[in-house]
C-alpha cells in the first residue's frame, strides 16, 4: 500500500477508478504558476514512469501545451507538484502549464499575477484550459480593495464564458495576524473555488479516511458579503458547530465564507524533490483533475462545461465525502482555530469529492 | 488637474520582503491600466444565471466575444488612458485585451515614475529569492480624468503573494537512516 498520496491512491480515494476517462477531444485544463516556478518536461515524465506506468495508470494526455512568458527552466516544487498531480488524478485530458515570471532577460517588469488574467481574456474559447488551479495566495489586504473588486470582475468573466477557477485556500490555518484572524485570497473571492486540505487519518490515505488539518485556511472575507448560494450551508454551520473560536479573533460571519471544498493536502510527492510535501497547492490541483473528469463526462454527454461551480457544489453537497474530523490551527493561541463539523465547515468546505457520485450529478 | 490615488500606499511590506534599494531608471517595467468596464451587474447577473443549476438557462455560457462586448469600457475612458501614456510618458500602448479593458504599455522606470507620481523600489522576498520593483512605499497618482477611468494600474503598491509548498513528513529515502541508538 503507497504511504504518500500518488495518482493511484488519490484516484482510490475520490472513487475514480482505473478506467481511462478522458475522451472528449475539447477538454483542457491548466495550472498556472508565477515568480519563477518553472516546469521540467524531464521531471514529469520521470513522475509518470514511477507512478503511472507500473499501474498502468493512463497520466495527462500528452506532453502539456506551455503557455506564457516563463515555463521551461529549474523546476519548482509548487509548479511541478501542481502539473504532477493534475495529469496524476486526470488521464486522458489534455494539460497545460502557463507560466508568469514577472520579470525575465526578454520581458520587463510586470505583475504576473495581471499577465495570467489578460492571456487567459485574450485566449478564444476554442483554446482556452476549461479549468484552472492555482496555488497562488495571499492575505486579502494585500490587494486594494480597488484592485481586488476588479479581479472579481475578471474572475466573474471566465465563469461566465463557461471557466472553472480553483484556488488553494491557503497553508496558514485560520492564519491569525496580530491577534485577529486574517482572510486569504483570491481564495476569499465568492467567484473562484477555494479548495481546503485533508489528510488521512490513519498511517496512510485510504477511502473513508480523512481528516481536516491544520494548515487548511478558511473563514471569512472583509472584502466581500456572503453569497446566497452558499449562505445555508455556512449559517448552519454558524448556528451548530462546536467549539467556534471566540468572536474577539474579529472575523466576519456576514463575509464570503471559504473553502468551499477540499482535498487531500499532506504526504505528495513530487519528482525530482521527493515525498512528504503538504499545503493547500496539492488540494487544488487534485481536485481540479477530478472536476477536469467531470467537465470531460459532460462535454462526452454534449452538455456544456461546468463553469463557475460553486453553485453546483453546494447544491450536490451530498455527493462529496463530508469531513467531519480534524480542525485548523493558526487559531491566535486561544483554541483550534476552525473546527470541521457535519455538511459544510470552515476547514474543508462540503468536503471531498467523490467522483462516482458526482459523475451522476453532472449529467442529471 | 487635480492628482488622485486609485489605491493607497502601502504601509507594511508584507512579511518575507524587504526592499533593498531604488530601483534603476533604465529598467523597464510594462505597465497595465485596468480600465473601468461597465454593465457589471448584467455580468453578475449572468454569471449566476449559467452557473445554477436550477436555472433555465444552466450551461449557456456566453462567447469570449459576448463577455467582452457586455463589458466594454466607453469609448472616452479608452481614449483618455491612450492619451494620458501617449503624452506623458511618450510610449504607445497597446491594448491587453479584447476589448481594452485593459491597456498595457513598456517604458522604463523613470518613464513610468514620471508618469504616475511613483518612486519605485527593489524588493527582494528572501526565501523565495525573487525580486521586483514596486511603488509600494510611494504610491501612485493619476490626474483625476484619468483615475476616473481606471480601476487601477499594476504593477504599483501590490506585492506579490509567494507560496512555497512545505515537506511536513520524512521522505522514504529519510525513513530507512536508523539512529545511532
Amino acid at each position: 500500500v503507497p504511504q504518500h498520496n500518488v495518482p493511484e491512491t488519490l484516484r482510490q480515494l475520490y472513487s475514480i477508478g482505473f478506467a481511462t476517462v478522458g475522451n472528449a477531444t475539447s477538454n483542457r485544463m491548466a495550472v498556472t504558476a508565477f515568480l519563477g516556478q518553472m516546469y521540467s518536461e524531464e521531471a514529469l515524465k520521470e513522475y509518470w514512469a514511477e507512478y503511472c506506468s507500473e499501474q498502468k495508470l493512463t497520466c495527462g494526455k500528452g506532453l502539456p501545451t506551455l503557455v506564457g512568458d516563463a515555463t521551461t527552466g529549474t523546476p519548482g516544487v509548487e509548479s511541478m507538484l501542481d502539473i504532477e498531480t493534475i495529469t496524476g488524478v486526470a488521464g486522458n485530458v489534455h494539460a497545460e502549464f502557463w507560466g508568469f515570471a514577472g520579470r525575465s532577460p526578454d520581458n520587463p517588469e510586470n505583475e504576473p499575477f495581471m499577465k495570467w488574467l489578460t492571456q487567459m481574456a485574450s485566449t478564444p474559447d476554442e483554446t482556452v484550459p476549461l479549468i484552472f488551479s492555482t496555488s497562488y495566495g495571499e492575505d486579502e489586504a494585500s490587494w486594494s480593495y480597488a484592485a481586488a473588486d476588479r479581479l472579481n470582475v475578471e474572475f466573474a468573466k471566465a465563469g461566465t464564458r463557461g471557466i472553472s477557477l480553483l484556488y488553494a485556500s491557503g497553508d496558514e490555518g485560520a492564519n491569525c495576524e496580530k491577534g485577529k484572524y486574517v482572510p486569504e485570497t483570491p481564495s476569499s473571492s465568492p467567484y473562484v473555488t477555494a479548495v481546503g486540505g485533508t489528510g488521512p487519518t490513519t498511517g496512510y490515505p485510504k477511502p473513508g479516511f480523512e481528516e481536516g488539518i491544520g494548515l487548511s485556511s478558511g473563514g471569512f472575507s472583509n472584502y466581500w458579503p456572503m453569497p446566497e448560494w452558499q449562505r445555508g450551508a455556512v449559517t448552519k454551520y454558524l448556528a451548530t458547530a462546536e467549539h467556534l473560536p471566540e468572536k474577539s479573533v474579529g472575523y466576519n460571519t456576514s463575509g464570503r465564507a471559504y473553502p468551499d471544498i477540499a482535498a487531500q493536502a499532506t504526504g505528495f510527492c513530487v519528482t525530482p524533490f521527493g515525498c512528504g510535501v503538504a499545503g493547500t497547492s496539492c488540494a487544488s490541483p487534485t481536485a481540479a483533475g477530478v472536476f477536469a473528469l467531470l467537465n470531460d463526462v459532460r462535454l462526452s454527454a454534449g452538455k456544456p462545461p461546468l463553469g463557475f461551480l460553486n453553485p453546483f457544489i453546494y447544491q450536490s453537497a451530498a455527493a462529496f465525502n463530508d469531513i467531519t474530523v480534524g480542525n485548523s490551527g493558526g487559531g491566535c493561541g486561544i483554541g483550534i482555530g476552525w473546527p470541521t463539523a457535519k455538511a459544510w465547515d470552515a476547514v474543508t468546505g462540503v468536503g471531498t469529492p467523490n467522483f462516482e457520485l458526482l459523475k451522476a450529478a453532472v449529467v442529471q | 488637474q487635480a492628482l488622485v490615488a486609485p489605491e493607497p500606499a502601502v504601509t507594511d511590506i508584507p512579511s518575507g520582503w524587504s526592499v533593498i534599494g531604488e530601483s534603476p531608471k533604465d529598467a523597464r517595467i510594462e505597465l497595465n491600466f485596468a480600465v473601468k468596464q461597465r454593465n457589471l451587474q448584467s455580468l453578475h447577473d449572468t454569471l449566476l444565471s449559467v452557473s445554477d443549476p436550477k436555472s433555465p438557462s444552466y450551461g449557456e455560457h456566453l462567447s469570449n466575444e459576448a463577455v467582452h462586448a457586455l463589458i466594454k469600457p466607453s469609448d472616452e475612458d479608452i481614449a483618455t488612458v491612450h492619451s494620458f501614456i501617449n503624452t506623458v510618458a511618450g510610449v504607445e500602448p497597446r491594448a491587453a485585451s479584447p476589448n481594452s479593458d485593459f491597456i498595457t504599455a513598456v517604458m522604463t522606470i523613470g518613464q513610468a515614475e514620471a508618469l504616475l507620481g511613483a518612486k519605485y523600489e527593489v524588493l527582494r522576498h528572501g526565501r523565495a529569492g525573487v525580486q521586483v520593483h514596486r511603488a509600494s512605499r510611494s504610491g501612485y497618482r493619476l490626474p483625476e480624468s484619468v483615475a476616473a477611468a481606471v480601476d487601477f494600474v499594476s504593477p504599483t503598491v501590490h506585492v506579490p503573494g509567494v507560496r512555497t509548498a512545505k515537506k511536513d513528513q520524512l521522505s522514504p529515502l529519510d525513513e530507512v537512516v536508523e539512529s545511532p541508538n
